[in-house]
């Protein structure tokens, strides 16, 4: 199961926008996806049209232990994506974890009984004892929450929240936007992202920055773009996802790019996203 | 001497840009104005070419009580427009100051001091007493540190320095982008300043909604404003902002509008805001 954390503490760069149409694109190449929306804001979970104001329980109660992952699920309208929604009263979270114990290592340990699930999936199949009866060779089911990939969206900081989510993941997506303010927050991005691998998780390692509302029309767009080449190389995404007004308006039909519009070109940019993640796989 | 705050836990929505360019055009009509950066993106100081890694004291300083807003003051290229700069160590300080006594209040408490002077500029001068030798009638230039406007920048959340900001001013302006999720994260907001009010400071009020990056080429710009002003009448500014890449450019040359492209949309736009603001004028 690969674990991934979509951060940027800089407000507005296409977080949530990459975390739902990236889960998205994966499960449609077959993928068994779980989004995580662990901002206050809600974004997400509204994006997919969680009804927020009326569900019992969220990634709120997750993290205060009072909860399983298992318990908050919410099904979409895909099969093979699934989202632990958020809720209003995440935005205390932060004073109230502040004072707990392992208070950056709550997500992580909530996740496990996910991942438990997700290895029984992969693990092939035991073979059975010569002579024992076998049933019909019909796959089995993959057991409940079991996952190939969980996606983390953060809220726009660098708290404990989003600090939680770079615990209990091990690769790291950096939406930039590409414009001025985008290169100025990054030194302490990195600065955090190394900080956490040092003291909380050390197998944690920056999958790639993706250039965002990419507007090839402005002078602008382009220079910050070939200016974050030049500093981060490989390290950026070949896919750059560009303004598509679709994006934007996707959320508020409550859907992901793939059933708003599907022949857009916001659709066609995280498909080669995904391809582009899928390539770049899990370095075990 | 007013207070205003810009805030929105949306993030990428403009708060800095309002803050920056609403300053700056308020500075060249003539009013004293202060900005404050509560941002530990340092987004503002570094949009007035204010070299944080080089700074001895900053924000951080004030709130910690180990400075006054005097010490940590920087000028800009416009005498009427200084800057309380932020540093990256701001980013600890929600933790810092959770466990304080008072720690929603440490802002208001040390815009007192500037308070007292700016109050003494505006009293009128006392008339001297008859037949006392008066020295010719130049008028006196203002003390130092004395303003009419305070405008603080928030980050994109509402969390400590956020609420700090809330506490510390008396009026709130609220950048508003024009897209999907502007609306849904409104009732949080404003469940907030309610909160505010009473509980920290009576005195706070809603100045005003404002739409920002607005696009009028898009369908779906049209539909958020128009769905705004349906839902908060009065409360929206007239003055829209208006998408110009004019304003996304100016902070890559360490400028505000009127210094780097005094012609463009942006510039008329924020101008528009500023009159709007002085017309609006504090309810006393
Ligand atoms: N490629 C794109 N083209 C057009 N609009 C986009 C694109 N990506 C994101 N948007 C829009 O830009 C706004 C900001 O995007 P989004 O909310 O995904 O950013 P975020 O980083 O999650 O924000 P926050 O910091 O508040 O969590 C949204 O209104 C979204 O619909
Ligand atoms: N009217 C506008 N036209 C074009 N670009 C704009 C406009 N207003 C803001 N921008 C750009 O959009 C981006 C987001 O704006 P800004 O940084 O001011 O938002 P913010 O709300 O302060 O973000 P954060 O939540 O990270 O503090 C910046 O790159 C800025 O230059
Ligand atoms: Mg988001
Ligand atoms: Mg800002």
């Amino acid at each position: 199961m690969r674990r991934l954390a979509v951060i940027n503490q800089k407000g507005g760069v296409g977080k949530t926008t990459t975390a739902v149409n990236l889960g998205a694109a994966l499960a449609n190449v077959g993928s068994r996806v779980l989004l995580i929306d662990a901002d206050p804001q809600a974004n997400l979970s509204v994006h997919l049209s969680v009804d927020i104001f009326h569900i019992k329980k969220s990634v709120y109660d997750v993290l205060r232990g009072e909860a399983t992952i298992a318990d908050v699920v919410v099904k979409t309208s895909n099969p093979n994506l699934d989202v632990v929604p958020s809720h209003i009263d995440l935005s205390g979270a932060e004073l109230e974890l502040a004072s707990m114990m392992g208070r950056e290592t709550v997500l992580r340990e909530a996740l496990r009984d996910v991942d438990a699930r997700s290895l029984a999936r992969e693990a092939p199949p035991i073979a059975p004892a010569p002579g024992a009866v076998t049933e019909s060779a019909t796959p089995e089911p993959p057991p409940a929450g079991a996952y190939d990939f969980v996606i983390v969206d953060c809220p726009p900081s660098l708290g404990l929240l989003s600090v939680n989510a770079l615990t209990a993941t091990a690769e790291v997506i950096v939406p930039v936007q590409t414009q001025f303010f985008a290169l100025q927050g990054m030194s302490k991005l990195l600065d955090v992202l190394r900080l956490v691998r040092r003291r909380l998780n050390p197998t944690l390692r920056l999958l790639g920055l993706l250039p965002c509302l990419f507007d090839s029309r402005t002078n602008l767009s382009q220079e910050v773009l070939a200016e974050l080449r030049a500093h981060f190389g490989e390290r950026v995404f070949t896919t750059a996802i560009r303004a598509n007004v679709k994006l934007a308006e996707a959320p508020s039909h409550g859907k992901h790019i793939f059933d708003y519009a599907p022949d857009s070109r916001g659709a066609e940019d995280y498909l080669a996203l995904a391809r582009e993640v899928l390539a770049r796989g899990e370095q075990t």
